[in-house]
């Protein structure tokens, strides 16, 4: 469980 | 995108519009520090970087497209059109004493050695102790306007939001961003004193002034 890049947050 | 996501951008713009408001306004922008909102345009600047690489949504764009604008209008307001109501007296927090551990973090701890990952981890580490300078402010001075006020409990609104969009996120989607979990819990921590006083003063009619 990792973050996903591109980053879609603000 | 779910609804606690939605809700701290809505803070995080209305906190925004709200210091804007107040400087426009007032014609002043006594009792804002300039570092900090210096920091925040540099922020942005930093993250949104993939605005030229990543197309991720229209919201997305647009959104970044507004805080940046916003962002670069205060700092104009505070050091060019405002210049003379700015206390830079009272700002005088020391700004290598932030940007030299956090530049030095992001080397250090990030997802990927490229130059837009570090500035993107930057961005986050610096989000998360960019409001020091403001809040030392306050400290120094003993008090704020309640309009100031207002602007913080919203940008402290948006990441007590924020950190509910990533526990929903984690259930939901499995979505878990170490990085700006662990810095978004840091920078909410520094808003704990400050609610307290907001919840116990200004929303009781009172004016923050420290003792």
């Amino acid at each position: 469980i990792i973050a996903k890049t591109p980053h879609d947050e603000l | 995108m779910n609804v606690f996501r939605i809700l701290g951008d809505v803070s995080h713009l209305l906190a925004m519009i709200i210091l804007l408001l107040k400087i426009w306004r007032s014609k002043s922008c006594a009792g804002i520090s300039g570092k900090s909102q210096i920091l925040f345009a540099l922020v942005f600047t930093t993250r949104y970087l993939d605005l030229l690489t990543n197309f991720i949504s229209i919201y997305n764009t647009v959104m970044k497209i507004i805080f940046l604008a916003c962002s670069y209008t205060t700092v104009y307001m505070i050091y060019g059109k405002y210049r003379n109501t700015f206390d830079s007296e009272n700002d005088s927090f020391r700004l290598e004493f932030l940007l030299v551990p956090v530049t030095g973090l992001s080397f250090l701890e990030n997802y990927n050695f490229t130059p837009l990952e570090i500035l993107w981890t930057f961005s986050i580490y610096l989000e998360s102790v960019a409001i020091l300078p403001q809040l030392f402010m306050i400290s120094k001075t003993g008090e704020a306007e309640t309009i100031t006020t207002h602007y913080l409990f919203f940008l402290g609104l948006y990441r007590t939001l924020y950190l509910a969009n990533w526990i929903w996120r984690y259930h939901t989607e499995s979505f878990y961003d170490q990085i700006a979990v662990v810095s978004g819990v840091v920078q909410t921590i520094f808003y704990c004193d400050f609610f307290y006083l907001y919840v116990t003063k200004v929303l009781k009619g009172k004016k923050l002034s420290l003792p």
